[in-house]
Formats: C-alpha cells, structure tokens, sequence
C-alpha cells in the first residue's frame, strides 16, 4: 500500500535468504 | 524536526560534524515517520540530498575520514527514504541515484560499500520497472570506463575483503545480476566475465568460510551456474 513502509527491508530480507532468486 | 526543516538545514550547506549530526537525525526521522512525512520531505529533499553525496564523492578531505561518515549516512538516509513506494520510486526517477550508489562502492570503506552494494541488489531486482539491473550495469560500467578499470573489478576487490558481511553482499549483487538476465548468452557473459577477472579463485576461498549468509549466495550461484550450462 501507498502508506506502508517496509518495501526495502523486505527486499532485503529476500536478498538475504534467497527467496528473492528461487525461480517461479 | 519537520521536513521542511531538514531540507532548509541541508540548503545551508552545514559541513563536517554539524553536517553529520544533521543527516543522522535526518536518518532517523526517515525511518520512523509515516509516509506523509517522507512525501513532505519529497524530491526536493532527495535531490539536495543526491547532490550533497556527489559532492561529497568529488571532494577530498580536509579532515580525513568525515566527508566519507557523511556519505555513509547519506546512504542510510537514501535506505530509509527507500522503504516505501513513494521514496523508492522517486528513487528510480532520479538520474543519478544509482550512478551515485554506484560510486559508493569503495573497497576502501567496506561499511558503506555493504550497503551500497545491497541497495543495489534491491533494485536490481524489482520487477517494475523493467530491466532495472541493466541500469545498474550501465552505471558500474560508465564508473569503470571513467576510471579505467574493469567494471566488475570494485566487486571483486570487496570480495578479498576480510569483511563476511561485504563479501556476502558483493554475492548478492553478482547473483542479482546474473538473474535477472532473461537472455542465457547475457547470463553466460557476465558470469565468464566474472570469473576471467578472478571469481573462480575467490568463490575457491568463500567456499571454506562457514557462515549461513555466504552458503546461501554460493548456492544460488552454482545452482544458476548449473542450470544454465544445462541450457547451453
């Protein structure tokens, strides 16, 4: 949502676990 | 302090200590004000503030050691201006945010070049807008080519860095790279780039460091690595 924060610490997160390159 | 208050203070063109004290609370306020307030802060804000760390990069130090504290906290404030829809998007719409972030990658300051590299990754891999992560590697290429090294060779350089966390975070910029790419012939070049300019040897070195952030990029990157020679 517009209001929300937390966007960049998310895709952090990912980064760090590797969530953010498992294939779809 | 309100947000017109910090874009007023960073016009002033404060410097060294009081500069720093400045971006510090700036940095906190960011992080935990709603959204309004960073909208309030704005481009405006994210310009003076873009401007300010290009200056900053361009200087040398009459004090060694304060303008790079002051880049660093930039860099946190641009994380923290970051966080939500708003500050990121505005992000990607500046010019020079990611050539910026990229002349943040300094081996010579690992603690910056973390989150640096980190931030990078991040936008590397958003999915909209589309191809982010050739803008990130125009940049690392147009900062190489101004410098006359290689465009890979900071990474690497931070990858022989003593530093797990920095070492870690190169990982994920390479990984974000590679994946991003929906072409196998550009996947296949970036990586065979990176490992002529000395990958090879130092993933050897990363293999034999036990911590759980390093396992993770290493697995990614061989697992990549190994589905696309099945593709080739």
């Amino acid at each position: 949502e517009d209001d929300e924060t937390g966007i960049m610490d998310g895709l952090l997160e990912a980064l760090q676990s590797g969530a953010a390159f498992r294939r779809k | 302090k309100s947000a017109l208050v910090y874009i007023h203070e960073l016009k002033e063109e404060l410097r060294d200590t009081q500069l720093l004290s400045c971006l510090e609370s700036l940095r906190v306020s960011l992080n935990n004000n709603p959204v309004s307030w960073v909208q309030n802060f704005g481009a405006e804000g994210l310009a003076l503030l873009l401007n300010l760390l290009r200056r900053l990069q361009e200087e040398k130090d009459e004090y060694p050691g304060m303008g790079v504290k002051c880049q660093h906290e930039i860099i946190r404030c641009l994380k923290a201006f970051m966080n939500n829809k708003y500050g990121l998007k505005s992000m990607l719409e500046s010019k020079e945010g990611i050539p910026l972030l990229v002349k943040a990658i300094n081996p010579k300051v690992p603690h910056m070049m973390v989150d640096a590299v980190k931030l990078l990754s991040a936008i590397s891999i958003l999915e909209h807008p589309e191809n982010l992560h050739e803008r990130v590697l125009e940049a690392l290429t147009e900062e190489a080519e101004r410098r006359e090294i290689e465009r890979f060779q900071p990474l690497l350089a931070g990858m022989r860095n003593h530093n797990i966390a920095l070492k870690g975070g190169c990982m994920q910029l390479i990984n974000a790279l590679i994946s991003r790419g929906e072409e196998l012939e550009f996947r296949i070049h970036i990586r065979s780039e990176l490992l002529r300019l000395g990958l090879r040897d130092l993933l050897t070195e990363v293999r034999t460091i036990e911590n759980d952030e390093l396992r993770v990029q290493l697995t990614v990157f061989d697992e990549q690595a190994e589905d696309d020679s099945e593709d080739l």
